[in-house]
């Protein structure tokens, strides 16, 4: 087995059926019998547990599972009858976890139905279910988690490579009586509806007591040269390091320095705005990415926006963009959101759009995690990619990080004192580590 | 087999075999890439691994399969991201 690397971080796993097969032979509730099946192969050998939410809130759900035929929104089309039957994605937020399912192929939903020569849905369902909590392919042959289609029903056990991944994952899965019990199988329970009112669920807070935060012990939300000044963005607000303040190490000094509020220097993002995305210059123009909007400021004036980031011709599925910025390779701008990327052609300031055959995935930046804060270009010209409270450098020629082992941002970007950390080094994947202010 | 859908090189290229680091900054790919990337496929679908496309290849490249790439960034030629019991 192998482990992609990500995973969810609650053990309650919500999926819902967000767009049925249009294919008239089969029920909905035929498909849906085959996912609850498929799901309750992994409930079976694992400590996770999975809540069908129904229609109406599959937006909530971790999982959310269509049928779709081509193109469909995202960087993997469809390709008719035949090779490529499903995909999913890995655990992560937006499109994170789902699973899309080609329906030009003929799905079978019973195990006794030898007549259509389908392809068992249930098989299938099982293997994308085995990616969208973390497993990649597996190239035990037999396993669940084998690429290539293989007949596979619900009363078979989940192979042992597969049963060991997803508890390298998620750890093993107790008994009542505290031992490993590999297969063991919970006792049914009715499945309470979900709360129409959840209590909200607030991020852990690294503020100060006036609510800034805390210089030396923070992520970033966005990071950008502007006018060759630094500015970097957290929350409602931003530090800005003069070009004359950067010394010889290209380091930055921010002892006592305290952030100032994003909006009251920026007239013309939102007044409420509780964050910025990315941020980006290129030219004489700033771009901001907040949410599904974008605003283009020049200096410190605003000269559009907010503008709908369907305009850049990005999909109404992408809820934010995680990073921003032009490439000292080719000097092309690049915009990153989960695990996609996109290209944007910006030559013209009055029609920006990301170039026709992107997005594309984010392994192509070897060594880079999905879902990262922010991305750099530096004065150095070369790209810093930021996560958590670290961040890589990344190695233009080589394609892919300087190296495996991300460096903590603070001592560096914020000019902070390391002191020892709590947790261990700092190691690939590890982004909660913390450093101190000098003072 | 059903009809082939991709050429080898984009078959390659769409699970991982080959870096897509090609894409981005439109490198060719070299002959050695190819054989090794070949072999890496041959390996993993379990078939003889003559670093040539031969008919057991393209049988495996035909078959219905899940279209998640097999290798992801960082696993080329490396075990480094299976995990030790």
């Amino acid at each position: 087995y192998t482990v992609q690397g990500q995973k969810w971080d609650v053990t309650d796993i919500t999926w819902s059926l967000k767009k049925r097969s249009a294919d008239p032979r089969i029920s909905e509730g035929d498909i849906i019998r085959e996912l609850r099946n498929a799901f309750n192969i992994w409930e079976g050998a694992s400590r996770l547990t999975f809540r069908e939410l129904p229609y109406r809130d599959a937006d909530k759900a971790h999982i959310q599972i269509i049928f779709e035929k081509g193109q469909h929104n995202d960087l993997y089309p469809f390709d008719g009858k035949g090779s490529i039957l499903a995909h999913a994605f890995f655990p992560g937020s937006g499109q994170g976890g789902d699973v899309h399912f080609d329906d030009d192929e003929i799905w079978q939903v019973d195990s006794r139905d030898t007549e259509s020569k389908g392809t068992r849905l249930f098989a299938v369902a099982a293997h994308e279910f085995g990616h969208s909590l973390g497993l990649s392919h597996s190239d035990v042959e037999g396993s669940l988690m084998y690429p290539w289609y293989q007949t596979f029903d619900e009363n078979t056990r989940l192979p042992q490579d597969d049963e060991r991944g997803i508890e390298a994952i998620y750890g093993w899965k107790k008994s009542p009586k505290g031992d490993r019990t590999p297969q063991y199988k919970p006792p049914v329970k009715e499945v309470p509806a979900p709360d129409p009112n959840p209590p909200p669920i607030y991020p852990p807070t690294h503020e100060d007591k006036y609510g800034r935060p805390k210089t030396c012990d923070t992520s970033y939300d966005a990071i950008s040269l502007i006018r060759q000044d630094l500015f970097i963005f957290k929350g409602r607000y931003f530090w800005r390091f003069p070009n004359n303040e950067l010394n010889k190490n290209k380091a930055v000094k921010s002892e006592n320095i305290l952030p100032s509020e994003t909006h009251s220097f920026w007239k013309g993002l939102p007044e409420d705005l509780t964050h910025v995305d990315a941020v980006y210059e290129r030219g004489e123009i700033v771009v901001f990415f907040i949410g599904k909007n974008y605003w283009i400021f020049n200096a410190n004036k605003k000269k559009a926006g907010p503008i709908p980031l369907t305009r850049m011709k990005i999909s109404e599925t992408i809820d934010k963009i995680d990073g921003a910025m032009t490439w000292g390779h080719n000097d092309k701008t690049y915009l990153f959101s989960g695990s996609q990327y996109w290209r944007l052609d910006d030559s013209n300031h009055r029609n920006f759009e990301v170039e026709p055959d992107y997005p594309r995935d984010m392994y192509v930046w070897k060594g880079v995690p999905y879902n990262i804060d922010s991305v750099l270009r530096w004065t150095d010209n070369h790209v810093y990619f930021f996560k958590g409270k670290v961040y890589w450098k990344f190695d233009d020629r080589r394609m892919q990080v300087a190296s495996e082992v991300p460096t903590l941002s603070a001592p560096f970007w914020m000019g902070c004192t390391s002191e020892p950390i709590p947790k261990g080094k700092p190691r690939t994947g590890d982004t909660s580590t913390s450093s101190s202010c000098r003072t | 087999a059903p009809a082939k859908k991709f050429s080898s090189e984009a078959y390659l290229l769409k699970f991982g075999y080959l870096p897509q680091s090609n894409i981005e900054i439109r490198d060719r790919v070299s002959e050695s890439t190819m054989v090794a990337a070949i072999k890496n496929f041959q390996r993993f679908g379990h078939i003889n691994v003559t670093g040539v496309i031969d008919e057991d290849t393209r049988r495996l490249m035909a078959k219905p399969r899940c279209g998640v790439p097999d290798r992801l960034a960082g696993q080329f030629n490396s075990r480094r991201h299976r995990m030790k019991r």
